[in-house]
């Protein structure tokens, strides 16, 4: 399974899902590779040091390198990275005018996905030429939306953007599921906009509601996901739940 | 004086400082333009709904429009709004190859900026051209840093971005500063982190720092800025407080 994570509204938790469900899966015994397709390398940063990179994805994709070469172990067993670094943000004018640009990533992953269970994508905040080789290379997206009033009013130019991928690029591409995060269930916008997202989603909406939770936001700081970090927080019993509904559809 | 909010982090309170520093503005009788330029439209649905606009600032930006055609009243005394919609979002294919393509909002603006005290562009989560057009257009940027781990790592590409703008395009471009927003006091990770971008950008730091408080993150939902929505909120006194700062310089 390739779960691209997408959302072009910024800040709403990609990369805080990205880190958090690659782990879960990880530590369920599912191999597992993080590719970070973010410029400002987010995930990236929070298991290896970016300036020490000499290959990334960026390399990959403009056809300099394999994946093989710019993959790396984290201390999780069972977790690699593909790591990303500001060099990605040229991507969209070094594949100007190529024909089939959306397609490098989706050709690139034929050579190593059968090696893993599930690989996980993170995206940029944007639906640039990164986010549709992300949509155009994956089996299913996953999209989080934080339980704010912004949060809600992006989400039609997704959709129809994962139409258009689908239209002819892309014809398998699956909604994984909507997930909610940064909830804080104390305030009466964040009850609002949870039915908001349920009656616009329906059965598409994970069970599992991510809470605002202070040691999701600490745990990159130490390099760690929330599982190590703080075993017994909101945060790990949140997205342990949310793996376990992941694993149950496939 | 033009007034750029930029960080290409997402969620950092971009749009929340656009609408309430314009809005702040407005309240200390300086005449006062709010340019929505990201097409995801926060500030724009914040006063209006987007789906009523005929012209917006992509056919201003396009050459189709002239500024006067955009600009609509807010219920704000001496706030007026020039509105964005998604089909800005085509802005990138629809300016390529055109040489000059950065200068376009920097050339239109000129036809109207004699009439406001002050002008204010919200930008999108990226360094394409879209936030390119507003830099080469402003006097001054003003960078919101969320006080998280992630905020303070992409940094450095912004000010990268900043110096290639100044060193043809846009000389006179000067850094008003830098806020920190969604600060939470209790943490350990807030206070680390607003050592740390004290430390990066000395005396260009706001002593203003913006709170988390939830009426900031309600306020839109009730198209309101905080000053009327909650004017005891921590959030209107930690707005106002950057206001007078603002004020102070020019
Ligand atoms: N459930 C949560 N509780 C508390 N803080 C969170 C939670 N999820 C994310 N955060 C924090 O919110 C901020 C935004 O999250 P994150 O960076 O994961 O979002 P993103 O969508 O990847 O952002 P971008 O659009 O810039 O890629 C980060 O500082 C992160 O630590
Ligand atoms: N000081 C604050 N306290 C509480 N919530 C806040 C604060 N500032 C912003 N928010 C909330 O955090 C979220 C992100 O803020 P905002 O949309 O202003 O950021 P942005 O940088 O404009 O995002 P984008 O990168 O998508 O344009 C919103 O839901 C907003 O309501
Ligand atoms: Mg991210
Ligand atoms: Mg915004």
């Amino acid at each position: 399974m390739i779960i691209t994570i997408a959302n072009q509204k910024g800040g709403v938790g990609k990369t805080t899902t990205a880190i958090n469900l690659s782990a879960g899966l990880a530590y369920k015994n599912k191999k597992t590779l993080l590719i970070d397709l973010d410029p400002q390398a987010n995930s990236t940063i929070t298991f290896v040091d970016p300036h020490s990179l000499e290959i990334t994805i960026f390399d990959v994709l403009t056809g300099k390198a394999n994946f093989e070469d710019t993959i790396v172990k984290t201390r999780i067993p069972n977790l690699e990275l593909a790591p990303a670094n500001i060099s990605l943000a040229k991507l969209e004018r070094e594949l100007l005018g190529d024909i089939d640009s959306h397609f490098r990533l989706k050709d690139k992953i034929a050579d190593i996905s059968p090696s893993y269970d599930y690989i996980i994508i993170d995206t940029p905040p944007t639906l640039g030429i990164i986010t549709l080789n992300a949509l155009v290379a994956a089996s299913h997206i996953l999209i989080p939306i934080q339980s704010s009033y912004f949060a809600l009013e992006g989400t039609d130019d997704l959709l129809e953007t994962i139409e258009k991928v689908r239209y002819r690029s892309n014809p398998n591409l699956k909604l994984l599921g909507v997930v909610i995060t940064l909830h804080d269930k104390r305030t009466s916008l964040g009850k609002d906009t949870v039915a908001q997202i349920k009656k616009v989603f329906k059965d598409k909406v994970f069970k599992t509601i991510i809470s605002k939770n202070v040691r999701l936001e600490e745990s990159p700081a130490y390099r760690e996901s929330i599982y190590t970090f703080a075993p017994d927080s909101k945060g790990a019993k949140d997205y342990l739940s949310l793996t376990e509904e992941i694993l149950k559809i496939g």
